[in-house]
Order: C-alpha cells, then structure tokens, then sequence
C-alpha cells in the first residue's frame, strides 16, 4: 500500500458524498446500492462514516463523464481506464470520476459499479495504488473477484489503518477484513493494555517514546495520555520488523535501529544511504550475532549497548568502542540481573525492560528505584 | 521501420503502450517514434518498474504477458507518478 504525499487525509471522521449524476446503464436504485456498499467496504475498517448528500458540494463528488471532462485527465473510450479519483482534500479533490463509455453493471456482465467504486474511494480516502495483487487498490481491474464474498485484503486494511486508525471499538480488537477467509487469518493487532505486554525495542524519537513489538510501534507523547498503536511498515516501509534494539542519538537526530548483526539509520520518515551496516563497523567482535539493547546517554555522550548478562560502552564522539568492555550488567547495574529486552533513558533514569516487567534504574545513586509494568508508559 | 506486429489490430499499438508508460509510469514524453526508442534504457527502466509494480517477470521487454497485462481495464490513477 502507499500514500499520497503528506499522507494526505481526511481530517475528521464524518465524510460527506454525493452521486452528481448517474449511468444509463444501471436503475439509479442500483447506483445507489452500489456506492453505499463500496463506500461501507472502508467505513467498516476506520473510524469514518459517510453522510450522504442530495444537493450542493460533498467531499466526495460521484459523477459519470466520458472523454474529455475538464480535468486535463480525459477518458478513453469503452475498456482501458474505468475511472479515477483524487485525494483527500477541497473541491475537486476525494472526488471521483467514472468512465461512462464503459458498460456499468450490478454483476459482471459489464464493469461492476461497486467493485470499481470501492477501488476509487481506496484513492479518495488517501490511498495510492498497491502492487499486491489481492489487495482491491492494485491498478487493474479483477474480474476474478468474488462479489458475494468480497472482503479488503489485509494490505489494504494495514494502509488505511495507518492513516485512519480503527473503527471505534477498542485498538485492541483485531479488525479482521471484511469477511475473513480461511486463507487470510487476520493477524491479531497487539492489545495496548496486555498486562504481559513486552516490547522488541523502544527508543526515543524527537521527544516522543517509540515501542516496537513485531510489525508495530507505539508512539507516545509526552501531552497525550494514551499512546497511538501503527503499523512499522507506515512510517518505514523497508526495514525489517521485530528489532532487537532501538536508540536515538539526540545530538544528531537521528534513530538506530538494530535487528541480527545490521543496523540502520533512520532521520524522520527516511532512511540514510549506505545502511544497513554490520554491527561488526561499530567495533563488536564475531562473537556477538545480535543487540539486545541499547540507549544513548547525552549526559556522557555514551551509547551503551546490552547483550546478555554483559553491555559495551561506545563513545559518540570518537566513534569508537571505550576500553575495559564488555563489562557485567549486575556489576555497574545492581538489580538489573534479568535478561533486557528494551532499554531507554528519561528524565535522568534509565528505564530497563525485561518481559512483562520494566525495571526503573537511577544511574546516580547506582540503585534500581521501581519496578513496572512494561506497558506503564500506556496509562492503561 | 516495417510494421510493427503490436500493430496488428487486437494488440496493443506502440503508441498505447507509450501513453501507458507515460499516464501510468511517469514515462517522460518524448515526440521521438516510441518505437525506435523502445529500447533504449530509460524506456526500459519503465518497464521493468511496470513489471515490477504489476507482479511481472521482469524482462524489460515487451513480451506477450506484459502485453496482455497492459490490455486490461484498470483504474486511470499513475502507479508511479513524479
């Protein structure tokens, strides 16, 4: 799945349509159908509705042209291009054109109208074509679908998730698509408030606390209460899910992303050039396959990085490993003796995550000062 | 240039394949005959991306199956726009 630039969206939940005119090929009855059930399609995934409109300017305008019809876009007869759609936003854009010269049908006699419209919403909502053949925003139109079973593919679902949210019920129902098959079993969305919630990696990013589990991340701000659950691959399409460790260097605002024996460097949405790199560059011997942890102390300028019951400390400034490492965790760390899962710094103490539990640590009285819930961060 | 064979009538002309490349590839237009630069690298590089977006075997020719692919309706939004 992909976005518009900007990751153009709507900016509210209630979305209003209108179907300017209609095809002769097709009872208006029909059309109607049609469209409520292709715009349902989204609606049952996210936490928009739709509100239909008889007269004046929707968000999403539904019109029939054919040829040229003033968009600089004109169609191009019967076959080829079935219709387009722009992104979210005023006037002509959410709209959606469709190509009368082609045969519209309520089965697939001709061009199904619902099929062919849930695809265009796909577009008005904010989404761009995807190369996944299943997925219903793949360009060509898939006359193997199965009408009366129809349901979005789960990349679809994941695109508009990463833009809408959920429907209203809570994150922590999975939303399966719209009618799970037994082929495509909905992967369960991790439960925010699991109490035996446990995390990959987590790191700072730019004041805000980043959680990673699996293919997802929490982000959580300091002024929000609750934190908002995404999908990794919205934000950084191309690396790998499950990190093993995560740390940002403030001074260069810039986040590292560990997972096996490569890291990456991440500024923002974008990822440098030149990565990933082996672990091996920043100095750690063959003997060590993969990061368990790791977080950046500004204080010192010292990234610290964990592996087992031993840590490294690198120096940010000379880029290289300090001498006397690797060292006992329990020796400089007294009470963290489980295995570190996560590791961050805040507001002065460092936060050390190990399964369910997090374990707060305070470097300057060199003593563990509470322990958590791993998820305590959530304010569940 | 003899005819070219994508111009027998039910195959996609080159002209058709150019403007596909170009609404829906972000192919640069160019007056120069599709067909006389139909191989050169940067067309080629914009089938391939096509091969690539649509599930393909990428070959960065003009081969039966990507032909067959170009043919069918779909939906007049680019796949990859500048």
């Amino acid at each position: 799945f992909g976005f518009f630039p900007y990751r153009q969206k709507w900016r509210k939940n209630e979305v209003t349509y209108r179907i300017v005119n209609y095809t002769n090929d097709m009872k208006q009855a029909d059309v109607d159908a049609a469209i409520e059930r292709a715009l349902k399609v989204w609606s049952d995934v996210i936490p928009l509705t739709f509100t239909r409109l008889r007269e004046g300017e929707a968000d999403i305008m539904i019109s029939f042209a054919v040829e040229d019809h003033g968009d600089f876009l004109p169609f191009d007869g019967p076959g080829g291009v079935l219709g387009h759609a722009y992104p979210p936003g005023p006037k002509i854009n959410g709209d959606v054109h469709l190509d009368d010269d082609e045969t519209w049908t309520e089965d697939k006699s001709g061009v199904n109208l619902f099929l062919a419209a849930a695809h265009e919403f796909g577009h008005s909502l904010g989404l761009v074509h995807s190369s996944d053949t299943k997925a219903l925003m793949y360009p060509l139109y898939n006359t193997n679908t199965d009408l009366t079973k129809f349901h979005l593919s789960q990349d679809d679902i994941d695109g508009i998730q990463s833009l809408y949210g959920y429907p209203p019920s809570s994150p922590d129902d999975p939303v399966p698509p719209t009618k799970s098959t037994e082929q495509e079993k909905p992967e369960k969305n991790p439960a925010t408030c699991d109490p035996n919630m446990s995390f990959d990696a987590v790191s700072t990013l730019r004041g805000e606390m980043l959680f990673f589990k699996d293919k997802y991340f929490w982000r959580k701000s300091i002024n929000s209460i609750e934190p908002t659950l995404y999908l990794l691959s919205a934000f950084w399409p191309s690396l790998p899910s499950g990190f093993d460790a995560a740390y940002e260097l403030t001074t260069q605002d810039m986040v590292f992303v560990f997972k096996g024996n490569k890291f990456w460097a991440v500024r923002g949405n974008d990822i440098q050039p030149g990565y990933p790199r082996d672990i091996y560059t920043l100095g750690f011997p063959r003997t060590v396959k993969k990061i368990d942890a790791a977080f950046f102390h500004k204080e010192k300028q010292k990234t610290y990085f964990f592996v087992n019951d031993i840590y490294w400390r690198y120096d940010e400034k000379s880029h290289s490993m300090d001498h006397g490492f690797p060292r006992q965790i329990a020796t400089d760390f007294p009470g963290v003796d489980q295995k570190i899962d996560a590791v961050f710094e805040s507001f002065g103490f460092f936060y050390f995550f190990s399964g369910s539990s997090q374990i707060e640590f305070d470097p300057n009285a060199k003593m563990v000062t509470r322990t958590l819930k791993s998820n305590s961060w959530f304010n569940c | 240039y003899p005819l070219n064979p994508a111009a027998i009538a039910g195959k996609l002309s080159m002209d058709r394949v150019q403007k596909y490349l170009e609404d829906f590839y972000n192919l640069e237009k160019n007056v120069k005959q599709f067909v006389r630069r139909k191989d050169s690298s940067p067309v080629v590089a914009k089938i391939q991306e096509m091969q690539r977006f649509l599930g393909l075997q990428v070959t960065g020719n003009l081969d039966d199956d990507t032909m067959e692919m170009m043919k069918k309706p779909r939906c007049g939004f680019p796949d990859v726009s500048s």
